[in-house]
This record gives structure tokens, sequence and C-alpha cells, in this order.
């Protein structure tokens, strides 16, 4: 597969989703 | 064939696999009358030490069987139910003698958890949670999640066990607004929940905030996938998924488990690869169990066939014992072993 069709990558996808996320 | 012998260069034909990769150890007769329905093995204080027990489900017995010498084993205690059958074992990771086990008929109508009186002479059992349950779970750190109701009023709650399995504290977590099928936890990310919906979807969780993080879509050619393992590295999601629905393909075999990459910040998916049966074999997943990158899985063949995902390819096949196909297949949790089971309430023991 190709890394480049799944858009920017993110080591910190998680914090971030969690800071982004209604809560 | 040696028993060790597990790498295979290439791809093999199903009459040139090694059944030696799979090497009976062990067996285990149940005697109850009815169906047996599943297997698993957990950790018990038996006398002061904690032993790798196995536990067997029928549909009306769930028991317990302690470990001897020389790959025997002796059946020390039984749990037994009268209105609503036993559907499958729910083992509860760092939780040492308890187990759990959810009960219905065609849906999950309660989880009872598993235990023995602080004297170790009476089995107790415990009503957890009853109603219209989805899906459940047992998880590292002694959590049990589970998803109950239907669209609108859909909750999904995690219970946290004590250390000695008593005492429980509640949490629930954001429900998505599609029905939930299964849960999967996130390899190293204890913080991390996925789900499965109807809707093939994954959903993640935040476990400590509850929060509902992400809903991704993945490949529409495969409807109501299961997830088996998920595993986050380098900022991507890996996924080993099962479709229970998917179709036989003539030309190329079934695809039993597929691994498929997600990017959770962009919700993008792509296969990576998907492990098929060997040439000449037939049959569509029914069951199975993945563990580290070893997945099983019960054909509609009635075989059982095995993968190691790093080589990515069928590294074993088990047919039928007896005639009698196989019903159920789990890793042992305890150790590298498999355990395969038949409706007549055989089990069967296999060092892979």
């Amino acid at each position: 597969c190709n890394k480049a069709d799944l858009g920017p990558i993110s080591l910190n996808w998680f914090e971030e989703l969690s800071s982004e996320a209604p809560s | 064939h040696s028993a060790e012998q597990t790498e295979i260069a290439e791809v093999p034909a199903w009459d040139s696999l090694n059944p030696g990769t799979l090497q009976l150890v062990s067996k285990l007769k149940n005697p109850s009358g009815s169906c047996s329905v599943d297997v698993s093995a957990t950790w018990w204080e038996i006398a002061g030490f904690k032993e790798p027990c196995v536990i067997t489900a029928c549909e009306y017995v769930v028991s317990l069987w302690k470990p001897l010498d020389a790959w025997q084993w002796e059946k020390i205690y039984s749990w037994h139910f009268t209105e609503v059958p036993v559907l499958q074992i729910v083992v509860v990771p760092d939780v040492c003698s308890l187990v759990c086990v959810a009960l219905g008929n065609l849906e999950i109508r309660e989880i009872r958890a598993l235990f023995c009186s602080p004297d170790g002479k009476s089995e107790k059992q415990v009503l957890l949670s009853s109603g219209n349950i989805k899906a459940v779970l047992g998880l590292a750190k002694r959590r049990l999640v589970s998803s109950s109701g239907t669209l609108c009023d859909q909750q999904v709650e995690i219970m946290t066990f004590a250390e000695d399995g008593g005492s429980k504290e509640k949490q629930l977590l954001m429900p998505p607004e599609e029905t939930i099928l299964t849960f999967a936890e996130v390899q190293g990310m204890q913080e991390a929940l996925l789900g499965t919906t109807i809707m093939n979807n994954i959903v993640i969780w935040n476990l400590k905030t509850g929060q509902l993080l992400k809903k991704m879509h993945i490949d529409d050619s495969y409807q109501a996938s299961v997830c088996h393992k998920a595993y986050s590295e380098m900022g991507l999601l890996f996924v080993v998924l099962s479709h229970p629905r998917a179709k036989e393909n003539e030309l190329l075999g079934s695809p039993v488990f597929q691994l498929t990459v997600i990017n959770p910040k962009t919700a993008l998916s792509t296969g990576v690869m998907l492990y098929r049966l060997p040439h000449g074999q037939a049959g569509r997943f029914l069951e199975g169990d993945v563990k580290d990158h070893f997945a099983a899985a019960v054909l509609t063949s009635g075989t059982i066939a095995v993968w190691d995902l790093l080589l990515g390819h069928c590294t074993a096949l088990l047919p039928p014992v007896s005639g009698q196909s196989w019903s159920f297949v789990k890793w042992s949790g305890t150790d590298s072993h498999l355990l395969a089971g038949q409706k007549d309430g055989n089990i069967f023991v296999y060092r892979y």
C-alpha cells in the first residue's frame, strides 16, 4: 500500500484526536 | 516433519501443509450431555498457587479444569445454569480466579461473573449486567467493556474489577450512532479501545475520558467485519479483520482474515494483505481467534486453519478429528497452545 494515499500522518494521533473530540 | 517446523518458504498447496506444526499434547472430555459452546484458558489460584487452568462451556455448565502432571486435567469446579444457556466465555485479563460468561439465546441477555467462595469449597456466580447486550470483551487492567440497548439508547459501559475480583467501578463511554458488533484492544495502548459497527465503521474511544474519538469507514467489499487485533505503528493503526459474511470466491479462495491500515487522523484506510485459504481448500470463516502474529479460524468445512500473519500465509490445517467437525478455536492466553473444541464436548490442546 502507498502511505501517501492515507493523508498526513501523526505519531501523536491519539492525543491529538482526544484534544479535538467533544468530551 | 518436526513439531518445531513453522517456517514455510512459499505458499504451500493444502496437501503439503505440515500438520505436524500442530502437535496434540492433551485432550479433555467434557461429559456433560449438553452441546459444547466455548473454551478458554485463565489463571486460577488453587491451594495458594496460580495455575494455568482451562475453562470449558457447555450450554448449561461451565467447568474449570486444573492441570495435573503429564498433560492431564482434573475438573475442579462447575457452575450450573438453568434458564438461559451460555453463549461465550469472557476472560478478563489481569484478574485471577474469576471468569465471566455471556448467556443468551441468539443475543446476549446476561453477563455473569463466576468465582469461588474464599475457602474454595463452593462455586459462586453473580449477575453483572442484563438486557439487550450486543458485544462484550475483557480488557487489560481488570476491565470489562459491554454495549447494550438499541440505536437511540445504546450504552457502552466499562466495569473495573478490584484486584481480588470483588467490588466494581462503572464508567460510560460515548456511544456511536450505530450498533457495535465487537470490541478490540489496541496493543500497547491501554487507554485506546476499538469497536466495529454494523455499518462497517471502526470507532475509537479514549478509555480514560470516555470520548468517542473517531469513526472510520473501512472497505465496503465485506460487510460486518470483525476486528480481532489492533496495533499502532508509525502513526498508523493496523487492524486484523475477519469477514464472517464474505462470499466464497472460487478462483481466489475466501479471504479469511485481512490486514488493513488506517490513518486515524484522516480516517483513510487501505487493505494491506488478505489471508486466504491454500489452493484446493474450501470453506468460509465461521469463528476464530488472533494472538500475537498467529490467527486461527474454524471454517465452514469443519477444518481449523492457522495463519502466520508475518509470513502472510496459512501454515497449518487441522481437518476434523474422528469425523467430527471443529466448532470453536482459541489461543490459550496462559501459554502458546491452541485449544480446539467439538460440539460433543471433546477439547483438544495442541502445541503450535
